[in-house]
């Protein structure tokens, strides 16, 4: 590699033999620290908006990097805030250069409907975090959704959008819920929203049997309840790439003592 | 070193050192494996051409070293990267025609992201900041 991480154009490129391939398969995995070869459930081959968001703060890191190895070259330090990117924040910024692994979560459940006549309308949505390397704290977390503009609908019309954190669910009546955040939206409003789930993330990572999921429920500014999908959220049967998910920064928050060799 | 070995076997049983046996300079000890000496190549590997790109979405892939031919210095438990790199570069500054380079420095190596998705298609991105050289030299 030279200076900005390109490939010197003259390495060889050939193909490699089938014994050589699983010695670097092997070899990759065990940098990577993975088990086995990933088998992903990919729809239609095409990226949904969790992996489009990650690919962007992939850019972002190794334009950051290439920079840096350039700004050593050139002495200047560089500015990481670029209006295209959706970490435009400083500090969101400041947790990516901080984390060494940032982790999207798949919603694994969407309720739609009324589960009892006199309960308002929800949509849940529940993420896995089993999956999260030992040793690894959240030092941020946030949860996307994607709001459409439903003004040909609801014309002059205002929402009042809450989130909650589920607590506790019964089966007989409406589970016991946490409210983490309430927003006025208007109807014309389009793009993604983010909601601070910190420190829900980090009480789902160290106690696993609280994590119940978030509700989500919308109501009119007359505080009528409605349908989210009808307020324009996307949900599962919307657009891949507007898609609800979960992103969350780590760090490693244990030091690993290399054993002597 | 097996040929080493044999001549190491040779010379306990004859009460006199063959000559040159023991006395072969390094250039000489080469030249004889000539064809296959230990040579560093460079390889692109393709994510692509391994087949990953369902799982890694980036980067496309990354330049490695690695060697080929009889390499002077087999890293075993009584070698660590340190040492091997240090011989290495020794052995290298008195023939480098014929021994390369080591291959990486022990300390410190680039830091690389890697984006891919795992078995419950979520989205990982990991920084590898601190790599740590598990072995070294020419490899």
């Amino acid at each position: 590699l030279d200076g900005n991480n390109e490939v010197h154009p003259g390495f060889i490129q050939r193909r490699l033999r089938t014994h050589a391939k699983r010695e670097m398969q092997r070899e990759i995995l065990s940098i990577l620290g993975l088990p086995h070869r990933p088998r992903p459930h990919l729809s239609h081959g095409k990226f949904n908006s969790a992996p489009l968001f990650m690919l962007d703060l992939y850019n972002t890191i190794s334009s950051d990097e290439k920079s840096q190895v350039q700004g050593m070259l050139d002495g200047y330090q560089s500015t990481l805030t670029t209006q295209s990117s959706p970490l435009a924040t400083y500090q969101e910024t400041a947790f990516l250069n901080d984390a060494d692994m940032v982790m999207s979560f798949v919603n694994l459940v969407e309720y739609d409907s009324k589960l009892f006549p006199q309960q308002r309308h929800h949509k849940e949505f529940k993420f896995n975090l089993s999956q999260i390397p030992k040793g690894e704290a959240v030092t941020a977390a946030e949860f996307r959704l994607y709001k459409e503009c439903v003004s040909h609908t609801f014309h002059n019309e205002t929402f009042l959008l809450k989130v909650y954190q589920v607590v506790k669910e019964h089966s007989d009546r409406e589970a016991d819920l946490f409210l983490l955040e309430s927003r006025r939206l208007w109807a014309a409003e389009e793009g993604w929203l983010e909601f601070d789930i910190t420190a829900t993330s980090n009480l789902w990572l160290m106690s696993p049997v609280h994590n119940l999921g978030l509700q989500v429920s919308m109501e009119t500014s007359s505080g009528q309840s409605i349908s989210v999908k009808e307020a324009g959220l996307v949900g599962h049967d919307g657009a891949l790439e507007k898609q609800p998910f979960m992103v969350a920064f780590f760090r490693i928050s244990e030091v690993y003592i290399r054993t002597a060799r | 070193s097996t040929g080493g070995k044999r001549r190491q076997q040779n010379r306990n049983r004859s009460t006199q050192p063959q000559d040159g046996s023991m006395g072969l300079g390094v250039a000489d000890y080469n030249n004889s494996d000539q064809k296959t000496a230990c040579r560093r190549h460079e390889l692109y590997v393709s994510f692509r051409e391994l087949g990953w790109q369902d799982w890694i979405i980036a980067p496309e892939g990354y330049a490695a070293n690695y060697c080929d031919g009889e390499c002077s210095f087999p890293l075993n438990a009584h070698m660590n990267a340190t040492n091997h790199a240090i011989v290495q570069t020794l052995v290298h500054l008195m023939n480098p025609e014929n021994v390369p380079k080591p291959c990486c420095a022990p300390t410190k190596l680039h830091a690389i992201s890697v984006l891919y998705f795992d078995d419950n298609s979520n989205v990982i991105l990991k920084k590898y900041k601190n790599m740590v050289v598990r072995a070294c030299g020419c490899h």
